[in-house]
Order: structure tokens, then C-alpha cells, then sequence
């Protein structure tokens, strides 16, 4: 919260668009703050009236270098924007840098996440250091087809003006803690020896080598990849990752994902009767990849680019009790399979799972 | 004599930590010498701030991690200062 808890005394605000950016069509910018403003008034009884008056409570406007507030801008990237906090005047104010490269898109800044950001300030939000809330104060970017106010903000901003008056609240996204005993995973792979942990918009990356883990969205490596990653391995090989969500996959090397993805998961070889993959993970020994889907699983031949003949078989017959497969990889010579807060470790020579142990064994708790 | 490269980095890392910490940690700067042991401990604080708000290893010094966390683009208003 802001020190000194300032507030608008009303819930029916009024905004009011000063100027436009050269870097957008006037269209994006109003379609980007109205989405913005929609952030905050559908979590909280606050409206936002659009007005020309001189006198709205929010003005928006894009403002270059030094423009008579005593926080003059500071050119591209560094400081792309500020806000006041409620108040006469001045407060509540939006102030956007002119000189950033403006979007409504992954490109440049995202004129919409940044806004919304701003206009928490409006409200009387000050910076969360939560990582994966949207007012930490750095940018991150979220496709705005699938942002969803985080639960951190949600929280926040109902401390100040109240819920809804709706029966069922709305909530929010949780920013994963790697320690957190509760945290079950979407999707795992190995990536150039390091461990991705996929879960929500989140990728958790662990270095062998080093002790801690690190946080991230999944966009700030490859923002055109959806949120909600469902399964993933690493052909190591051909250094890369294949990624699976619902009916389709992508291919990543490195930061990039080759043109023409995303691709159905049918190409592969599953039959339609196959929605989506639960998990997979691909053993480099024998170029063989296995897909989780419900209690079956399917082999892949990677030389031969088909599925083998005989699947698809039931895990348990295979992989014993281990029910069904949230992610999985292969290290060391093991396979890790994941159920919910739960990991076995299998062996696939005596094919027998020898250990089992808390998921998030793998981050120095 | 010219500026050697490493001396000159170091000039611009201080500079950059510098503005950094006036801009969103409130770090007030006095530059007149007889107080400058006592700046300099106040930046350590500040920047000891920082680390903390942020989740870094709190060093009190411009480590990588910090220096990168400090070179992201961000929002204009501080972190821990009401913004009139």
C-alpha cells in the first residue's frame, strides 16, 4: 500500500485520453487502456467513464523527457512510465514515455500490461515484490489474450476499495514458491543440462551447479508460447525441446521457435482420440520417446519418426504404481515421474521404481 | 592520466547504483568530502534495501545480479517512498 492509504472517496472515476503515441494506431492505444481500466473495475466495485473533461479524475497522456513534473523521463527502456497516487490534481495521473517503442503486442513495451501497471498507482497500489504480481515494478511480458489479474493484486487492490458484489470472487494466478510443499508441476524437461520445472506462466530453472532456483515467466524466454505448458522433453540430439499443449506442440531451440509451429500433436502419430499428452520424456540411449496420456503411454522412435507398433500400453504394467503422469524426465539414467506433490524415481534397466520422494526434491528446500 | 577501462566502469556502475537508488530508494546524495564516509555507508544501506525488496542476496554490493535487476526496464515510481 501506499504510505498514507490514499484512496478515491468515489467508486465511479472518470479517465480522460490527453495525447496519443506515434508507435500505435489510436484505435490499439484507447482498445489497450480501456482493457486496462477493465483490470482493475472487474475485480473491485470501481467504474471507469471515459470523459473530455479538463477535470478526470485519471489523465492519460505520453509525456517526453522532461515534462514539468519533477520526474523527467529518461529516453528509451530504463523508466517507461509513472503514475500518482489518488488526489486532486495531479494525482492519479498516468504518465507513458513517448520515446518508448509502444505496442499491443510482444514487441517493444506492451502498452496494456504497462497501463494496467500504472493505473494501480492511480488507485493507491504502490509496488508489490512479489515476482509475478503486476505492480513488481519491473516489466514482464504477458500476452493480453491470457493475462489474468494475479491473486497478489487482487488482494491488494480489495483492501483498499472492497470485493464485488458477486457471489463467487474472482481470483487469481499464485506466483509458484519453490519450497512451497504443495507445488505439483505441469511439465518438466531437461534443457542443456539445466532442469525447466513448467507450472502456469512460470518456468522454475535449475542449474545443476547452483543452489538456488530461479523464477520466470515462460514469456521472458519465448513469448509466443502460451501459459499452461502440459508436457515436454528434450531431444538432445537435435538440441531441442518439444512443448505440448492440448492438441498441439511446438518446437524450441534455444530462444527460438522455428517457423510453422505450433503443429497438431497428430503428426506425431496419436490417434484423434487423443486430446492431449499428460507427459514425456525421451531416453537418448535408445532414441526412444514416451507419451503419457491418461493410464497409457505411447513409444516414439526418434530415427524413424513414428510411433512404435504394439502402442499404446498401460503404464502400470510398465512403470508399476505410479497412477497418472503430471511430467516426467530422464537424467542420470533415471526416470522421474511426477503425480501430484509426489516423485518416483524409475530405473528403466531393472524397470523397477527404486526411490520416492517429495516433488520439489530438487531445489536445496 | 586517462581513465583506465576497469576505473572507468567502475565510475559508470557507481553512477548507474547511484541514480538507481535516488530514484526509487529515496538515496539522498551529499557530495561535499568531510561527509563522504557517511554517503557512503547510506548508499550501502539504500542498496541493501534494494536487494532485500528485491529478493537478491543482500551483499550491499553491486553484484551481477543486482546490477542486471537494476538495468530492467521498470515503472518510474520508488519502491518504498510515497510519489507526490
Amino acid at each position: 500500500f501506499t504510505p498514507g492509504n490514499p484512496k478515491w472517496k468515489r467508486n465511479n472515476l472518470t479517465y480522460r485520453i490527453v495525447n496519443y503515441t506515434r508507435k500505435m494506431r489510436q484505435t490499439d492505444v484507447d482498445e489497450a487502456i480501456e482493457k486496462a481500466l477493465n483490470v482493475w473495475s472487474s475485480v473491485t466495485p470501481l467504474t471507469f467513464q471515459k470523459t473530455e473533461d479538463k477535470d478526470a479524475d485519471i489523465v492519460i497522456s505520453f509525456a517526453y523527457r522532461d515534462h514539468q513534473d519533477n520526474s523527467p523521463f529518461d529516453g528509451p527502456n530504463g523508466q517507461l512510465a509513472h503514475a500518482f497516487q489518488p488526489g486532486e490534481g495531479i494525482g492519479g495521473d498516468v504518465h507513458l514515455d513517448e520515446e518508448e517503442a509502444w505496442s499491443k503486442d510482444a514487441r517493444g513495451y506492451n502498452l496494456f500490461i504497462v497501463v494496467a501497471h500504472e493505473l494501480g498507482h492511480s488507485l493507491g497500489l504502490s509496488h508489490s515484490n512479489d515476482p509475478g504480481a503486476l505492480m513488481y515494478p519491473t516489466y514482464a511480458y504477458t500476452d493480453p489474450n491470457e493475462f489474468i489479474l494475479p491473486q497478489d493484486d487482487i488482494d491488494g487492490i480489495q483492501a483498499i476499495y472492497g470485493q464485488i458484489n458477486a457471489a463467487v470472487q474472482p481470483t487469481g494466478p499464485k506466483t509458484p514458491q519453490a519450497c512451497d510443499p504443495n507445488l505439483t508441476f505441469d511439465a518438466i524437461t531437461t534443457l542443456r543440462g539445466e532442469l525447466m520445472f513448467f507450472k502456469g506462466r512460470y518456468m522454475l530453472r535449475k542449474h545443476p551447479e547452483r543452489a538456488e532456483t530461479e523464477l520466470n515467466f515462460i514469456s521472458l524466454f519465448w513469448p509466443k508460447l502460451p501459459s499452461g505448458i502440459q508436457a515436454a522433453y528434450e531431444n538432445v540430439e537435435k538440441d531441442e525441446v518439444l512443448l505440448f499443449k492440448e492438441d498441439k506442440y511446438w518446437v524450441i531451440r534455444g530462444y527460438d521457435i522455428p517457423h510453422g509451429y505450433p503443429k497438431p500433436i497428430y503428426r506425431l502419430g496419436f490417434p484423434k482420440t487423443v486430446k492431449r499428452v499428460n507427459a514425456a520424456y525421451s531416453d537418448e540411449t535408445t532414441g526412444k520417446t514416451y507419451f503419457f496420456v491418461a493410464d497409457r503411454y505411447w513409444r516414439y522412435d526418434e530415427n524413424k519418426k513414428s510411433m512404435d507398433q504394439g502402442y499404446p500400453r498401460k503404464i502400470v504394467h510398465d512403470f508399476g504404481k505410479i497412477g497418472r503422469v503430471d511430467a516426467a524426465f530422464q537424467t542420470d539414467g533415471y526416470v522421474y515421474f511426477f503425480h501430484g506433490t509426489t516423485q518416483f524415481q524409475f530405473d528403466p534397466r531393472s524397470k523397477r521404481i527404486v526411490s520416492q520422494r517429495k516433488s520439489i526434491s530438487w531445489f536445496n528446500c | 592520466f586517462p581513465v583506465g577501462p576497469e576505473a572507468e566502469d567502475e565510475g559508470q556502475t557507481l553512477n548507474l547504483v547511484e541514480t538507481y537508488l535516488q530514484n526509487f530508494y529515496n538515496l539522498q546524495i551529499d557530495h561535499h568530502p568531510h561527509v563522504r564516509q557517511r554517503s557512503k555507508n547510506h548508499l550501502v544501506e539504500k542498496l541493501k534495501e534494494m536487494q532485500e525488496f528485491f529478493g537478491l542476496q543482500v551483499t550491499g554490493k553491486p553484484d551481477l545480479e543486482t546490477l542486471e535487476m537494476m538495468n530492467k526496464p521498470r515503472c518510474g515510481v520508488p519502491d518504498v517512498q510515497q510519489y507526490m
